[in-house]
């Protein structure tokens, strides 16, 4: 199952989520591949792979200009969690170019599929190629939302981009599988009404566990300190919820 | 004047920087033009513009495309705040292809450059063909630092790139002019050590205004209402000491 985690808005917790989720899915049993679409790689950072350690290796750079083989890329980290890491230089690769270029990265991960329950996808804060390219390779989305401004018209947007992906047949299942609210403060009113305006456009498919703003969350992207996941704040207690009910949405066969 | 109000991580407050700044120059006397060179149009949308408005008129697409001219491209906004606005179409541009690519922005602005004392970019969480040709224009460059994780490694990247706008010449004067610490939470540590090290290694540059978390803010970004930024709330009054900052750096000759 691969399952890829969006939104073009910056900094509403795709990373964080990515890292939690695959961190607590792993606890539970899973086999699980991360795969960082994003050149700034700070889901690279987090695992614990620095910049000289991902260049030194396979990398999704060296995946995409097709020097190295896909087989050879998952690395282990911390909490038995693969990663196929990225490197800045992934800014760089020359995707525009290439043949089928929105499957590039469902391409790289055929042969891996099957080797993992489930590989989740973060993506970087945009809609251009990288993005298109996760999104392409995925069975299916989820949004994490912050309850703040931009969060409901960049949803519709990112919508739109599913549809044209569906209607381009470049991957017809392409869909919001899950959203996910994150950052929620419950003491302002301004989280309240933005929640409210997003369970009521996709009530059907908002999570029923919502990530509260936590510092432990802060922390752990600072230091990648994964007992910052594993813990009992609010946050990681949250996250563990989330990835139960992930599991019962689509891994639970 | 041109200001780049850059950082390519995202969720940082580029957007509510740049809004705000613009907001208070403009109310201290200066004839303020912004320029989103974000698809994603948040400042757009936040200075009250719909992208229905925007696409029905001249907007940086447009412009980019050499459709309409520059100078019948501002749009004027509450406070006295010119606007050209950007459309979500921005991403489809084939900027790619352009003679001089990195410089399609610095053409743009060219004719409008001595109409405004101080024009203000808004750019997009990212280090692709937009934020390059935001960089290639300005004069000098904002970098707001959010007080959290990533903030330090994205720093270096952003100087890396500006460094090569330098060597390539494409802006031999591209450097940071000033960074602005924003959603500062004086109550956790983690803010306390971020800031720390962005002083250690940029001090000189670093604004004595410090932005706090506000949800008065993080509300201006949810109705655009421009109360919200003249107003008296912590977060308001450190966006009015900035521009008071800003002035004295570049603007009072
Ligand atoms: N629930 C939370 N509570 C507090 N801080 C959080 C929470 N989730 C994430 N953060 C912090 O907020 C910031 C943004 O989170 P993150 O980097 O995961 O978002 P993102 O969507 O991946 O950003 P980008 O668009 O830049 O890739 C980081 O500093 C992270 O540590
Ligand atoms: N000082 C602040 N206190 C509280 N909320 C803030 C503050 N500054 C900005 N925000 C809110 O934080 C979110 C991110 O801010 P903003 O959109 O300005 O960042 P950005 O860097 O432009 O994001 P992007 O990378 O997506 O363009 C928005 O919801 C905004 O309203
Ligand atoms: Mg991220
Ligand atoms: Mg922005």
């Amino acid at each position: 199952m691969i399952i890829t985690i969006a939104n073009q808005k910056g900094g509403v917790g795709k990373t964080t989520t990515t890292a939690a989720l695959a961190i607590n899915l792993s606890r539970m049993g899973y086999r699980v591949l991360v795969v960082d679409a994003d050149a700034q790689a700070n889901l690279t950072t987090a695992l614990g792979v620095t910049q000289e350690q991902a260049s030194d290796r396979p990398n999704l750079f060296t995946l995409v200009e097709e020097i190295d083989d896909p087989k050879d890329a998952p690395m282990e980290t911390a909490a038995r969690v693969w990663l196929i890491p990225s490197i800045n230089g992934l800014a760089h690769a020359d995707l525009h170019n290439k043949m089928d270029r929105e499957r590039i990265l469902t391409r790289i991960l055929k042969p891996l599929a099957d080797k993992y329950d489930v590989i989740l996808i973060d993506s970087p804060p945009s809609l251009g190629l990288l993005t298109i390219n996760a999104l392409a390779a995925a069975d299916t989305v989820i949004v994490p939302a912050q309850t703040e401004a931009f969060a409901v018209d960049g949803l519709a947007q990112l919508m739109d981009t599913m549809a044209a992906l569906r209607r381009y047949e470049v991957n017809p299942n392409c869909d919001i599988g899950g959203v996910v609210l994150t950052m929620y403060d419950g003491r302002r009113n301004l989280d309240k009404r933005v929640s409210s305006v997003i369970l009521e456009a996709l009530g059907d498919v908002v999570f029923s566990a919502t990530i509260p703003r936590d510092v432990r969350l802060a922390e752990y992207g600072e230091t990648g300190d994964i007992s910052l996941i594993e813990g009992e704040s609010n946050g990681a207690v949250a996250y563990r919820a989330l990835a139960k009910e992930v599991s019962e949405r689509w891994l639970r066969t």
